[in-house]
């Protein structure tokens, strides 16, 4: 019933109508199999249960508009323009993202040429090194204590490597210098043969 | 502060505490966050042993401490606000869960959804003084999502106005709920009505399982604890097994369905509204999903930045991982899906007080789109944050494996999601009868509406051309 259409891999709308037309298409799709599935005589429910693979992919593509459109919703309301452009660069990212993993989808909905698949990597990669510089502003923006991580590798100082070697000075093993079990099992072993 | 770190920070193109302020929703509630997790970073009560290092047993009793401690901590600041309430327990929780966690986000939401005036009347009051403390107890040894197949009976006896309760199988024995073991001492117990020897469905009942003094096993009643698990060391997932277990008429929750004196059903409005605490889970879950994904992001990609590995080009320093390619393919995706499932878990919280507000008003509407948008975004957030997860942890080589990253806690935490309220495939089948059911509407011209109106639009999808 669609046109011939092609997703514009740069416009963040368009990747949004893009996700709208592919779940649309596996809805439509999960519907028919079910028609199918119907005709051949088979139950109400057996029927349901041979095309559940195709239901479940209707469901997760539909979800996956819903987050998509809610992301890019939720643009509209920053006013910042340099906060802005950090989440504009990372709602174009998950869009692309999730472009990239269910190439199949978008090609079978007409939405994809398969000229296109080397753009989406590019255009991935180009987003990869724009968002690097604000990697760790973003997760700043978290703003988790230390207390509430409770991480060694991610303390928001860095200082990773100090503080590793701290903890597992308090593992239960290191509260004697010889454990028990060498004295129990080891020695005795050792003295046997 | 580590040299990396403290560039990468001066590098931004943008002010983090403005960001902040968006994902808190505010200025205000940043500020609010910051004040109350104050009050728990410069408590001394709070400072304890690093859990990793204690038994199972050890740990729930740390855990039970704290809780007690924190409602007590609460109730003298006069914290009341159910999002102070979360900032606070976020911050004394950290990554573990609480242990009497399903008192407060499954026990007391369903008192509030499903009782009379009356019933709260009686129960509030014992269960916001913990003279009550409580489970829900839904799940069986044998079955799970599929609640049509529970098999714990509660049969009206008009002669004594009472309800028996039964386990009449091993499958049919409770199993799971989060403090059912040992903490509890009543559970919000469904179980498959019978009157007039006709059954009618699940419904929920207040069963007292433990004395009030006490704290022994009441007659009828074995309970107990099941055992280890991946995570949740800190809490008492429990059994339950009811034999012949007498409650009043009025421990039935009656808000919507009604069991008469005479033993008269009176149906509810609709069915859906006996499981409407799992509804409300669902919905939470999702903004925990961005909650996991966002907490393992942060420390894969501040450690990323830390940690210098191998060469680029021959003869120079070791570059920070996060300068690999391979390393940014694995972890900003995840970051940006963090962001996603931040804004979408404010969405799902919105979304489900305004319909669960329109149902107290009684319209009732709108409840089949938010059971099938929280059951699909619940199993979709959950799944790929899981998984998220574990890639954050194996961006951390080595180490992400040691418990000191936090990652394997967050994980085994986090995970279970993925099974409790509602496994995710069934919740993916629930998602997708609606989606169908609303195709079909649309299809036949009728309009529908919500997020799966663009299936109105099927017969005149179009994108802007571009030139390829």
């Amino acid at each position: 019933s669609a046109r011939s259409t092609s997703v514009n891999l740069k416009d963040l709308s368009s990747l949004v109508e893009a996700y709208k037309i592919r779940a649309s298409k596996l809805v439509e799709l999960a519907a028919k199999s079910l028609q199918t599935e119907l005709q051949l005589m088979k139950t109400k429910e057996d029927a349901w249960n041979h095309c559940s693979i195709d239901l479940v992919r209707a469901s997760d593509a539909h979800c996956h508009f819903v987050i998509v459109k809610l992301f890019c919703s939720k643009l509209a309301e920053v006013e910042d323009t340099a906060v802005h452009s950090a989440l504009y660069s990372l709602a174009h990212l998950y869009a692309l993202h999730g472009v990239y993993q269910n190439t199949g989808d978008f090609l079978q909905a007409g939405l994809l040429t398969v000229p296109q698949l080397t753009q989406v990597t590019q255009q991935l990669k180009e987003l990869l090194s724009q968002i690097r510089p604000n990697s760790v502003a973003l997760v700043d923006a978290f703003d988790y204590r230390d207390e509430m991580l409770n991480s060694v590798l991610g303390r928001y100082d860095g200082n990773v490597y100090d503080n590793m070697f701290e903890w597992a000075r308090k593992s239960p093993l290191n509260q004697t210098e010889v454990h028990n079990s060498f004295y129990k099992y080891l020695k005795p072993l050792q003295s046997k043969l | 502060m580590n040299p990396d770190l403290r560039k990468e920070r001066e590098a931004a193109t943008f002010n983090t505490e403005l960001l902040t302020h968006i994902l808190d929703g505010g200025s205000e509630r940043t500020r609010r966050r910051r004040e109350i997790e104050s009050l728990v970073i410069g408590d001394p009560d709070f400072c304890h042993e690093d859990a990793n290092f204690l038994s199972r047993s050890e740990r729930y009793e740390a855990a039970v401490k704290k809780s007690a401690l924190m409602i007590m901590k609460m109730r003298e600041y006069g914290i009341s606000d159910p999002d102070e309430i979360y900032y606070y327990k976020c911050i004394a929780n950290g990554s573990h869960p609480e242990a009497i966690g399903l008192h407060f986000v499954m026990f007391l939401p369903t008192l509030k959804s499903l009782c009379t005036p009356a019933q709260m009347d009686k129960w509030l009051p014992l269960a916001l003084s913990f003279q009550v403390i409580g489970t829900y107890a839904q799940t069986e040894m044998g079955h799970g999502t599929h609640i049509r197949a529970l098999e714990t009976t509660a049969t009206f006896d008009p002669a004594t106005q009472e309800f028996v309760l039964n386990s009449p199988t091993v499958s049919s024995i409770k199993w799971w709920p989060g403090g059912l073991g040992k903490t509890s001492n009543h559970a919000i117990v469904l179980a498959q009505l019978y009157t007039q020897g006709q059954c009618h469905g699940l419904h929920a009942f207040i069963v007292p399982i433990r004395a009030m003094g006490t704290h022994e096993p009441l007659p009828g009643v074995v309970v107990g604890d099941i055992g280890p698990k991946f995570g949740f060391d800190e809490i008492d997932n429990g059994f339950l097994k009811l034999e012949n277990v007498r409650i009043p008429r009025e421990n039935m929750l009656m808000k919507y369905a009604k069991v008469e004196p005479d033993g008269r059903y009176i149906k509810p409005p609709s069915d859906k509204l006996t499981y409407g605490t799992m509804v409300f889970i669902r919905s939470m879950v999702v903004g925990e999903s961005a909650k996991a994904i966002s907490k393992a992001c942060t420390i894969a990609i501040r450690y990323s930045t830390v940690r210098r590995q191998s060469e680029l080009r021959p003869g120079e320093p070791e570059p920070q991982i996060l300068d690999y390619q391979t390393q940014q393919f694995k972890l900003l995706p995840l970051l940006a899906t963090a962001y996603a499932f931040h804004f979408v878990g404010q969405y799902m919280r919105q979304t489900y007080l305004r319909i669960t507000g329109d149902i107290n008003l009684g319209d009732f509407s709108e409840l089949p789109e938010l059971h099938a948008l929280s059951a699909g975004l619940k199993a979709f957030t959950t799944w790929v944050a899981s998984a998220g997860i574990e890639v954050c942890r194996m961006s951390c080589g080595g180490h992400g494996y040691s418990h000191c990253s936090s990652l394997p806690g967050i994980y085994v935490n986090f995970t279970p999601t993925c099974t409790y309220e509602g496994e995710n495939t069934v919740m993916m089948l629930q998602t997708a009868r609606y989606l169908l059911k609303s195709y079909t509407q649309a299809s036949a011209g009728q309009k529908v509406s919500g997020m799966v109106s663009y299936l109105n639009e099927m017969s005149q999808q179009r994108l802007q051309p571009q030139q390829v």
